[in-house]
């Protein structure tokens, strides 16, 4: 564990848990894509079955444990107990679009032709474009809450983060996991344009809002 | 392909 794995690692439970508390404090989910959250929450499930099979750690365990939990609260809160401020009509990015090709994906390209293993790099191919829903659907109102672009930034910080951890690794492990590494280059530039308006609007007090 | 067995990352 370097410190960039862990910053990584908390990063992503921080853009978890910031967005949970949005939905939580404000009694609403407007802005945010419950399709996004639906596909998180299959990004979890399909990647942490091996915690029925494998322990790794106490740490490993208990994050993959409050991730899990977290995703489905976050669903729960979305298409439930807040449904009424559920924002459909914006939230209509076709999920099949991705989750057909990404499954088609990681049954071509794996490291090994097993249940387990397909289901895992499903999870990494799914998170890799997991987020597009909710872009999509700023890019439709043209505007995002600041709450809700400080957990954006918090989840794209965390692939970057895992990005120097996989150079890192590289150099003093001689690890590398090309499935990882590429859909997790993809993940990140993905996040790139909103990177930019986050740090040349929302950190200079703008709230961001795109061109008509 | 080099990987490891065992997942530690999340």
């Amino acid at each position: 564990m370097n410190i960039f794995r862990l910053t990584g690692d908390l990063s992503h439970l921080a853009a978890i848990i910031i967005l949970l508390l949005k939905i939580w404090k404000s009694r609403s989910c407007a802005g945010i894509s419950g399709k996004s959250q639906i596909l998180f929450a299959m990004v979890f499930t399909t990647r942490y079955l091996d915690l029925l099979t494998a322990y790794i750690s106490l740490y490993n365990t208990s994050m993959k444990i409050i991730y899990i939990g977290c995703s489905y609260a976050t669903v729960y809160l979305i298409y439930a107990k807040f449904k009424a401020t559920y924002d459909g009509n914006h939230d209509t990015f076709r999920v099949e679009f991705l989750v057909v090709p990404v499954g088609g994906l990681s049954f071509l390209v794996n490291h090994d032709f097993s249940p387990l293993e397909i289901l895992w790099t499903f999870s990494i191919y799914l998170e890799a474009v997991a987020i597009l829903p909710q872009l999509f659907m700023i890019s439709k109102t043209g505007e995002a809450e600041t709450i809700t672009t400080h957990y954006l930034f918090f989840l794209g910080l965390y692939r970057a983060l895992y990005l120097i951890n996989w150079v890192w690794r590289f150099y003093f492990e001689g690890f590398f996991d090309m499935i990882a590494i590429v859909a997790g280059v993809v993940q990140t530039i993905l996040y790139c344009d909103f990177f930019y308006l986050y740090v040349t609007k929302v950190l200079k007090g703008k709230k961001l809002s795109l061109p008509a | 392909c080099h990987r490891t067995k065992v997942k530690d990352e999340l």
